[in-house]
């Protein structure tokens, strides 16, 4: 997984 | 979304209006970083330009502009609305001391080489240290007013409740990213003696003060 496509933390 | 998330987000937002409101109402700066404002409002700038590129969520967008906003209008507070109040000599932290470091760290570790990944890694990497001018402030003074200090717990409270978000993350969804963690680790760590000096000084009453 890349953590780079889910940012939906703030 | 889970409930430490949540609280974590609230917790965070309630840091931001309490400082806010306590400039406004009053109408004095006193005993604030400026510095560590600035360095907050440098971490949102950098950290929420993927408002630009891409749509997560109406609580996404709608917190990340909230904390955009509020960090851009308590500098304007301190540095033109109130600049009288404002306590220049006892903030001498040298930003560039953590900015430089900071920015040289989200070049060499990140998880994509690419210039909003960059940003992204350079606002968490900065996030973990942008305290430390306000700390240093009242080491300095050796002093802290009762309101700052709630603002200090809600700020350092949201980063502990993240740390049980990921815990979360990692066991129910599998989901962990190791650069958010290890500045979430040492961004709370940096607020333990503080917390300490919360629990048994301000809780009970009493005003913070250091020992001189």
């Amino acid at each position: 997984d890349n953590p780079s496509q889910e940012k939906d933390e703030l | 979304m889970n409930i430490f998330r949540l609280t974590g987000d609230l917790s965070h937002l309630a840091a931001i209006i309490i400082l806010l409101l306590k400039i406004w109402k009053t109408r004095s700066c006193a005993g604030i970083s400026g510095k560590s404002q600035i360095l907050f409002a440098l971490v949102f700038t950098t950290r929420y330009l993927d408002l630009l590129t891409s749509f997560i969520s109406f609580y996404n967008t709608i917190m990340k502009l909230i904390y955009i906003g509020c960090a851009y209008a308590t500098v304007y507070l301190i540095y033109m609305k109130f600049k009288a109040t404002y306590d220049g000599n006892h903030d001498s932290f040298r930003l560039e001391f953590l900015v430089v470091p900071v920015g040289g760290l989200a070049c060499l570790v990140n998880h994509d080489f690419s210039f909003l990944e960059i940003l992204w890694t350079f606002s968490i990497y900065l996030e973990s240290v942008a305290i430390l001018p306000q700390l240093f402030m009242i080491s300095k003074t050796g002093e802290a007013e009762t309101i700052t200090t709630h603002y200090l717990f809600f700020l350092g409270l949201y980063r502990a409740l993240y740390l049980f978000n990921w815990i979360w993350r990692f066991y129910f969804e599998g989901f962990f990213d190791m650069i958010a963690i290890v500045a979430g680790v040492v961004q709370t760590i940096l607020y333990c003696d503080f917390f300490y000096l919360y629990v048994t000084k301000v809780l009970k009453g009493k005003k913070l003060s250091l020992p001189a």
